[in-house]
């Protein structure tokens, strides 16, 4: 056995008149029922219709009809004035369905043969979310937000309120609101209308660490207080704001407390209403920014980059040294050097130093030797001079040979060599010599 | 040394002093790990001495000052050519000897230069000539323990030859001269070098540089009137010298 796929109504097709494009035969009772899924309606457009023309399409006709009801009686050909020829105009199904029905009678003209009508059809997504409200008084299709979809539609709610099961209506909830994107808009439930008695609503934003959230809230701001002689209270009504390590903000009054920077990165909203008195609510927008590192400082013989004039969370500085000094950090020599601003505002590493190079002791220099001629301890830019131990030995083709610390710690010769140089012996010639003055 | 003098410290300071077994040789330091003597210093009964019965002395004028070796050979080598089975084919008569370490010099040690490559070598110039070997006095040899020198010149090929000739036709058997060797002396004798300096320096100076022109090889007598000296000629083999080093 095999299964298969249930029957699913086309998304398009074409509907032709018997015979078409050969003349249509007489005493014709013709009937199509299209169909698209649910959710849809049809688009029919005519490509081509040519049927006999008569006043109200007497004789001939396609009728079009949705759940019975006449939508149009056609015929007649496109060029002709006679007849009633829907022309480059579709026609547009209320539902899914739509019925054409061709109707011809027993007698056709002599000179003229008509060859009837071709027609294709589409399924349009219905925008039930832009539908008018029915007028039987049920209601908006969705009792807050509703969101088209192709072949259907979803309704939703605002935050402080869940759909009901009925799919369309809302009920007052707002427990629970978890906000994490960077930024975003809240306000109390009904806002800035004044919602049902008895709100208890909370607002979580909460956002990854390292960044700060900003509270903006609007200036339309109306909670229910109590002025008494020591100020204003909110016993009844109230927004809390809880910022983590500190005392609990309450807020009520009619005066918005405009911009709240919280320095942290979870704040909650606590928004109570008790059954009685009136609040209009709030509104706010927050925004987060991220937490700022001081300014690393300066290292003595290097270089700190970039230099911006404020540094932020995951921002990158890089160090490094001047030519001839290397990067040294807890007394161990480091190749490279980055540190990043962390989430709790501080640097991850602390700044390393640049220590002089140096290359080392000169190699010596065999039958000769090397004297110091300037700097300090080998180190970058110290200058010294090889020597060979004459008259015994000779540099070929110099007397001496300087070589200076260089940056990549090697000794090199003005030359740039970084061999050492090599004592060539003297040859035949004797310190002493055999004279004879006698003649 | 024949005729010649007794050297002033630092004077001859390439000369070496070779003892072998009971003889005793001369040779000259070309580097510093080299030192050249004459084939036949190094060889005996036909075959190469063994490394290590040869006592190197250098640095000194008096033997008896030297109490040990001042280095010892690592290896010999002989000419390949040097073929001198009934000790009269004294053709190629040169070896060098490599020391186990290096030498340090100074005023008393110095290697000799070495001439071009097939240098050819004036009549009438003068070369030094120094040994540890016999000297004579009123025709009476003595051995020495002082480093002496001569000088001595160079001697036209075709009259050492005649005088080589001459020793033959009296029924002697000696050496061929042949062209790798050169005769330095003085007709009239007296002025030579002698047994013992065998491997020795026959040194020419160009310019106060003194180069190695000869090694002392073999000669009819010592000193005698009429007779030369005659000489390994250096010049011939720099090619074998230069490569014998770098190969070792």
């Amino acid at each position: 056995s095999m299964w298969l796929p249930d029957s699913v109504p086309a998304m398009y097709g074409e509907v032709q008149s018997p015979e078409y494009p050969q003349p249509y035969p007489p005493n014709l009772q013709e009937q199509w029922d299209l169909s698209v899924p649910e959710g849809y309606q049809i688009r029919l457009t005519f490509t081509h219709m040519d049927i006999e023309a008569s006043p109200g399409c007497y004789y001939d006709a396609l009728t079009v009809l949705y759940n019975g009801k006449v939508l149009g009686r056609f015929c007649g050909h496109e060029n002709s004035a006679d007849g009633h020829h829907p022309g480059n105009h579709p026609i547009l199904s209320p539902g899914n369905k739509l019925t054409l029905i061709f109707q011809t009678d027993n007698n056709n003209p002599e000179r003229h043969q008509n060859v009837g009508f071709s027609a294709q059809y589409q399924a349009i997504d219905i925008d039930e979310c832009s539908a008018p409200e029915p007028v039987d008084g049920s209601g908006p299709l969705c009792a807050q937000i509703c969101l088209n979809i192709l072949g259907s539609y979803i309704c939703s709610c605002h935050h402080g309120y869940e759909l009901r099961s009925d799919q369309r209506t809302c009920v007052l909830s707002c427990g629970g609101g978890i906000f994490d994107e960077p930024e975003g808009h809240l306000f109390s439930p009904g806002y800035p209308n004044s919602p049902p008695h008895s709100v208890s609503c909370q607002y979580i934003i909460s956002v990854e660490s390292g960044f700060i959230i900003t509270l903006n809230f609007s200036d339309n701001f109306h909670i229910e207080s109590v002025n008494t002689e020591q100020g204003t209270k909110c016993p009844y009504h109230w927004l809390q704001v809880t910022i983590p390590d500190r005392e609990p903000i309450k807020l009520c009054g009619a005066k918005s407390p405009g911009l709240i920077v919280t320095n942290s990165n979870t704040v909650t909203l606590d928004y109570h209403t008790d059954e009685e008195g009136l609040s209009n609510g709030w509104s706010l927008d927050y925004s987060t920014h991220r937490v700022n590192c001081p300014p690393p400082g300066n290292v003595v013989k290097g270089r700190v980059t970039p230099n911006p004039t404020q540094f932020f969370y995951r921002d990158y500085i890089f160090v490094r040294c001047d030519q001839g000094y290397k990067l040294m950090m807890n007394g161990q020599e480091i190749e490279s050097f980055s540190a990043m601003c962390q989430s709790n505002g501080q640097w991850h590493l602390p700044l390393p130093e640049c220590h002089i190079i140096d290359c080392g002791e000169p190699q010596p220099l065999l039958n000769g030797g090397v004297t110091f001629l300037s700097g300090f301890q080998n180190q970058y830019r110290s200058v010294i001079q090889y020597h060979c131990n004459e008259p015994f030995y000779y540099f070929f083709g110099s007397l001496n040979v300087n070589f200076t610390c260089e940056s990549d710690r090697k000794w090199r010769s003005n030359n740039d060599v970084v061999v050492s140089p090599l004592c060539i012996p003297v040859c035949g010639q004797p310190t002493n010599h055999i004279t004879g003055i006698q003649r | 040394i024949t005729g010649g003098s007794e050297a002033p410290e630092n004077t001859i300071p390439w000369q070496v002093l070779l003892t072998i077994s009971a003889g005793r040789g001369g040779g000259m330091v070309i580097a510093n790990r080299w030192i050249m003597t004459a084939a036949h210093v190094v060889v005996h009964n036909n075959l190469p001495v063994s490394s290590e019965t040869v006592h190197i002395y250098m640095g000194l004028n008096d033997v008896k000052t030297l109490d040990h070796p001042t280095a010892y050979a690592a290896s010999i080598h002989i000419h390949p050519n040097y073929t001198n089975t009934n000790n009269l084919d004294f053709n190629n008569d040169i070896a060098l000897i490599k020391l186990k370490d290096p030498i340090t010099f100074n005023a008393s040690i110095m290697p000799i230069c070495l001439p071009e490559e097939r240098d050819t070598y004036l009549t009438g110039l003068i070369g030094l000539v120094s040994g540890y070997g016999l000297t004579k006095n009123n025709s009476r040899l003595f051995s020495t323990n002082k480093l002496n020198y001569v000088l001595l010149p160079v001697v036209e090929d075709n009259i050492c030859a005649k005088s080589i000739t001459s020793v033959k036709d009296a029924g002697k058997d000696v050496p061929n001269l042949t062209n790798n060797m050169f005769c330095a002396g003085r007709p009239e004798g007296g002025k030579d070098s002698c047994q013992g300096d065998s491997g020795g320096p026959y040194a020419l100076s160009d310019h106060g540089r003194f180069w190695a022109a000869g090694i002392v090889s073999w000669g009819v007598g010592c000193g005698e009137k009429g007779r030369y000296g005659v000489y390994t000629r250096v010049a011939n083999y720099v090619g074998w010298i230069k490569k014998t080093m770098q190969e070792n």
